[in-house]
């Protein structure tokens, strides 16, 4: 009968985009902000 | 050819000098300062001076991150410190992989953009030599971690908002895709996992299907799920997974959602492709495929009491499928055969040869599915097309009595019962969201079953239904409303045979969706 | 009807391979640039505690609701991640200024004393992240021109 697609930890009713949090193949949770490498002005880099 | 001595002593000096640059706080905004001092540094050692030079300097700097990871991994097989591993190879991976977007990004003058080209795809080529000869050399101790490191950061590297690599992004992303066609899971399968987490990555997905404009990214984007589904097929076919191949299907699965989600009209497109090297018996996998449908289309509900689906106005548009099925169909002596029987009805020997064309010599099947799925959709969009220039559409009248269903019905006489599985599957195939192909294979379906000689004919029609719709969701409209219309019509007589009747449960089941409908 | 079709040799061996590769998976930190001030450290917690973030707190709504002390948190840890230009975007709707002659976020204490096209000058509020802390800055400075 296959699996229950809606275990697989997609939120299938979400309107925005999935793919743009999607964090693997392997894990069934969506990325979190801190784990997205974003494009911030160099300033932000103080460290 | 070996490397001129002295040639992996300076690389190594300069990839160790390389990192400790980048690293350093000097190194500037992209490690740009850095660069500009160490190409003077690659100058004096003269390692660009030739092209052979540069493609040997790479190769070696690839080996030795590969080294390094190799002994890092080899310590944490004590440690289990899985962070430690990273720790100390990441630092040196992530350099190289800078080393190689500001050369590409840097060579030749920005109007001559293929000489940045040519770089990376030496580049990439280089990685993945040592890739499939590390996978090859090293068998089961192969470790996927250097190459999914380089591959991700260089690809996330040349994506970065610098308006030099925007202007070829469409050809970094060929550049990529080539590779990973290369590395597809068939020939590299111990990077398998690493390979689909790298086409799935979201920057990956949001150029190739969403950022390129023109959908120009689509097609290389499907021939990597090709390579993906060609890898599962003989393992989904017998349908025993072990673990590593069940999680692999899994991920899949997630993939697949994702783009069901996101980018339903690219499944579409390319469903008929993915059709062919999907296995029959991989029911929910091909259903989440054929379920796609345009996002500006809203589907009426199947159990519309008195849907009339020929009404619908989508229902008279062909879908797009970007591909040539036509050719598909082969030997070139078939094809003519085929045409002229179709025009004609000649030669009469045509049907009767049918079933010997579409056998296969193909070790594990008996028949040439990609030629049976070419001849039906081919057969039913020129039977589409014939109907239209008289004017008419297709409907259960209008589709019978033509060359084309005699073809069908013979098909549906002549095979035998995998024969006849695989050609059923193949019309069942094109049972999707309303449009022309749609609405004329749930009539040929119905008008097969209306018109079968035999009840076994009429219980085979039903099985390849009914086993699309006890799988777990998503189901295909189109498939819905044909099921539907088969046991609400009381032409087909449906609930009077005898197969209906084979077992409690079955009957319950079509009782229950009696009701549903009613 | 499709009975089972028997694997050849080169099948088995993708079989083999690909078990080799089960034992090495790639971990999601592995596609993202290294984390140099805070790492991913998965820690398992019991099962009734929310496995997931909440819904949209990959929203600039949500990190408004948070604290100042949060946000200076996630600008200054989460470096170069959507985090950190959320926490950036919600720091200017609660009236701070990134001033990138500095480095530092400002945030008016007062009327200024002196105002003019170029700067303005009076008592101002700055984090600083060496303390942790929100400090006052007597008779700054502030120079438009560096304002991000």
């Amino acid at each position: 009968p296959g699996i229950d697609l809606t275990t697989l930890g997609l939120n299938l009713n979400s309107p925005e985009n999935l793919y743009s949090t999607f964090q693997s193949p392997w894990v069934d949770i969506p990325c979190r902000p801190q784990d997205i490498d974003f494009h911030v002005p160099s300033e932000y880099l103080t460290n | 050819i070996e490397d001129p001595p002295g040639l992996p002593e300076k690389t190594e000096y300069l990839l160790r000098e390389w990192v400790n640059m980048y690293h350093s706080p000097a190194a500037g905004r992209d490690s740009t300062k850095a660069f500009s001092l160490f190409v003077q540094q690659m100058h004096q050692q003269g390692i660009l001076k030739t092209d052979d030079l540069i493609t040997r300097f790479f190769r070696l700097c690839t080996e030795m991150c590969v080294d390094l990871c190799y002994r890092a991994l080899s310590e944490q097989a004590q440690t289990q410190n899985v962070a430690m591993t990273r720790n100390k190879c990441f630092p040196t991976l992530d350099a190289f992989v800078r080393l190689i977007m500001l050369l590409v990004k840097h060579s030749g003058d920005n109007s001559n953009t293929n000489t940045k080209i040519n770089l990376l795809n030496k580049v990439l080529g280089i990685v993945a030599g040592v890739l499939l000869q590390d996978h090859e050399v090293r068998g089961e101790e192969f470790q996927q971690l250097p190459y999914h490191r380089i591959f991700i950061m260089l690809f996330i590297d040349l994506n970065g908002p610098e308006h030099v690599l925007e202007v070829i992004n469409f050809q970094i992303l060929t550049a990529f895709c080539n590779t990973y066609h290369v590395l597809r899971p068939t020939k590299a399968p111990a990077f398998m996992f690493a390979w689909l987490e790298l086409i799935s990555h979201r920057v990956f997905i949001g150029r190739m299907l969403s950022l390129t404009p023109q959908q120009r990214g689509w097609g290389m984007y499907a021939q990597l799920l090709i390579d993906l589904f060609k890898f599962l097929y003989p393992f989904l076919r017998n349908a025993e997974l072990t673990q590593p191949i069940h999680f692999l299907y899994k991920g899949t699965l997630r993939v697949l959602l994702v783009l069901l989600h996101d980018f339903p009209e690219f499944l579409c497109d390319y469903h008929y492709a993915f059709c062919d090297v999907i296995p029959p018996n991989y029911i929910q996998m091909r259903n989440l495929i054929l379920s796609a449908f345009p996002r500006n289309m809203r589907l009426p509900d199947p159990f519309t009491p008195n849907l009339k689906v020929d009404m619908l106005p989508e229902i008279q548009h062909a879908p797009r499928i970007p591909l040539n099925f036509a050719n598909m169909i082969t030997p070139n002596s078939f094809k003519i055969d085929l045409d002229s029987y179709l025009k004609t009805r000649s030669p009469v020997t045509f049907l009767s040869d049918l079933r010997i064309s579409l056998q296969s010599k193909e070790p594990g099947s008996r028949y040439n599915i990609p030629l049976m799925n070419a001849l039906v959709l081919y057969v039913g969009t020129q039977a589409i097309t014939h109907i239209h220039t008289k004017g008419l559409t297709p409907s259960m009248s209008t589709i019978a009595h033509s060359s084309h269903m005699d073809i069908f019905q013979n098909l549906a006489v002549d095979l035998d019962t995998e024969g006849r599985y695989l050609f059923l599957t193949s019309i069942a195939n094109q049972l999707r969201y309303p449009n022309s192909h749609t609405h004329y294979f749930s009539c040929t379906l119905l008008y097969l079953f209306a018109e079968a000689n035999t009840e076994a004919i009429q219980e085979q029609i039903t099985r390849v239904l009914l086993e699309r719709l006890i799988v777990n969701r998503p189901h295909p409209w189109g498939l819905l409303i044909t099921f539907i219309e088969l046991i609400k019509n009381p032409q087909f007589k449906f609930m009077n045979h005898e197969f209906v009747h084979c077992a409690p449960e079955i009957e319950k089941l079509f009782e229950s969706v009696v009701r549903s409908c009613v | 009807p499709l009975g089972p079709v028997p694997l050849q040799d080169e099948h088995i061996y993708q079989l083999t391979m690909g078990k080799a590769g089960f034992r090495h998976l790639p971990y999601p930190s592995d596609s993202e640039r290294i984390r140099v001030h805070l790492p991913r450290k998965p820690c398992p917690t019991p099962s009734y505690y929310p496995q997931l973030p909440p819904m949209h707190a990959d929203t600039v709504e949500f990190f408004q609701r948070l604290s100042t002390e949060t946000l200076f948190f996630i600008f200054y840890y989460m470096e170069g991640t959507k985090a950190q230009y959320l926490a950036a975007k919600a720091l200017k709707k609660q009236s701070w200024r990134f001033h990138t002659k500095y480095m530092m976020w400002f945030q008016r204490h007062e009327e200024p004393k002196t105002i003019n096209e170029d700067y303005e000058q009076g008592t101002y509020i700055y984090f600083d992240y060496e303390k942790w802390g929100q400090r006052k800055k007597e008779g700054f400075t502030f120079e438009y021109r560096y304002l991000e």
